[in-house]
């Protein structure tokens, strides 16, 4: 169902907004923004885009706020198949907020006039979560910067937090994960254990038979990461996986030359079970792909505000090449 | 400021080598 929320002054007294910004034209998409931004973000792009965007209600985290999820659909009578990218599930890792919502101007700014956006919204409707770890990522801007988890409490309130990317039931806790609430990769107390993850993994279960396509945005490492990590075992269109992924790779570099690494998390990165790639892939959704954004080491999850720009530039080309695979596969015969 | 970045965990990344957990 449809929510319309109205982010109240005061609400968050921990999260003000750093600048003020009154319209949507004077948002700085090249700057970090707080989660009290990002929720007036959210509700301005669906009061400017009315007829293309819906904000909806997603459920709540731990802490009890509302995540909400952004759907833009250009209205027809088609059948439509659908997108889903989710950002922010590990909270230090600011570039993935900014890149969802880097995403969501530049379909909403070029659909009009730009022949390949429109192909592409004429036939595919697009879910967008701008950060899934809410919690987290107010905790990493007050707090502490490197946050990853969520902020659940455990062990009677002296630890906190779980690895929400370990929390997805893909081979629960059996291999890069941790039982112990004081590691970073802490699974959880089971399966979908945490709000935030029963939330995705609900509305995704919900929508499996239409969506085609499932990106999960982090940082950092530059990879584009396939299924699986919690096997070597290969998913059953692994070829088709990697070429796709290899083509949104030469996209990429294409343009501003940053080489990314195209593979499954298991043979390029590491293995970690409980994934929501994995479960994604899993359930059924064919295209899966776990996007490690820009930075090489060099500045880790602190990446300067000075590299939003070409960072989101080139992960749009990237996206916007497996979309076009998308379209091809599963609209174009429409 | 509420929202003041804590600083002094950034600089202990530093100190970590790559590659960091993802």
């Amino acid at each position: 169902y449809e929510m319309r929320f109205v982010p109240q002054d005061g609400q968050e007294d921990v999260d003000k907004p750093l600048s003020s910004w009154r319209t949507l034209e004077n948002y700085s998409y090249d700057k970090y923004h707080s989660m009290t931004e990002i929720y007036q973000w959210m509700y301005q792009i669906g009061e400017r885009y009315t007829d293309m965007v819906t904000q909806h209600f997603l459920g709540m985290t731990y802490e009890s706020r509302p995540m909400y999820y952004l759907k833009i659909s250009q209205p027809s009578s088609n059948p439509k198949k659908s997108i889903w990218m989710d950002c922010g599930i590990h909270a230090r890792e600011w570039i993935a907020p900014a890149f969802c919502q880097w995403f969501v101007k530049e379909i909403l700014q070029n659909y009009q006039h730009d022949s390949r956006m429109s192909r592409l919204l004429n036939s595919l409707d697009f879910y967008v979560l701008p950060v899934l770890n809410i919690d987290g990522y107010i905790y990493s801007w007050t707090t502490d910067r490197l946050w990853r988890k969520s902020r659940s409490p455990h062990d009677n309130g002296t630890c906190f937090g779980s690895d929400l990317n370990r929390n997805f039931n893909a081979s629960w806790c059996s291999i890069g994960a941790s039982k112990n609430c004081q590691d970073l990769t802490f699974c959880g107390t089971g399966p979908m254990s945490e709000p935030e993850t029963k939330a995705v993994a609900s509305f995704l279960e919900s929508q499996k038979e239409n969506i085609v396509c499932f990106l999960t945005i982090h940082s950092y490492g530059q990879y584009i990461l396939l299924p699986y990590g919690y096997t070597s075992n290969k998913p059953s269109n692994y070829e088709e996986l990697i070429q796709v992924g290899q083509k949104a790779a030469n996209a990429l570099k294409a343009k501003h030359g940053t080489n990314y690494r195209v593979g499954s998390s298991a043979d390029i990165l590491y293995s970690s079970s409980g994934s929501s790639r994995d479960w994604a892939r899993d359930i059924g959704i064919p295209f899966s792909y776990t996007f490690e954004l820009r930075d090489n080491g060099t500045y880790g999850f602190v990446l300067p505000e000075t590299q939003i720009q070409p960072t989101c530039e080139e992960t749009m080309e990237a996206v916007l090449s497996i979309l076009d695979d998308v379209y091809t596969k599963y609209c174009l015969s429409n | 400021s509420a929202e003041k970045v804590a600083f002094l965990p950034v600089l202990l990344f530093l100190l970590v080598p790559f590659p960091a957990l993802l």
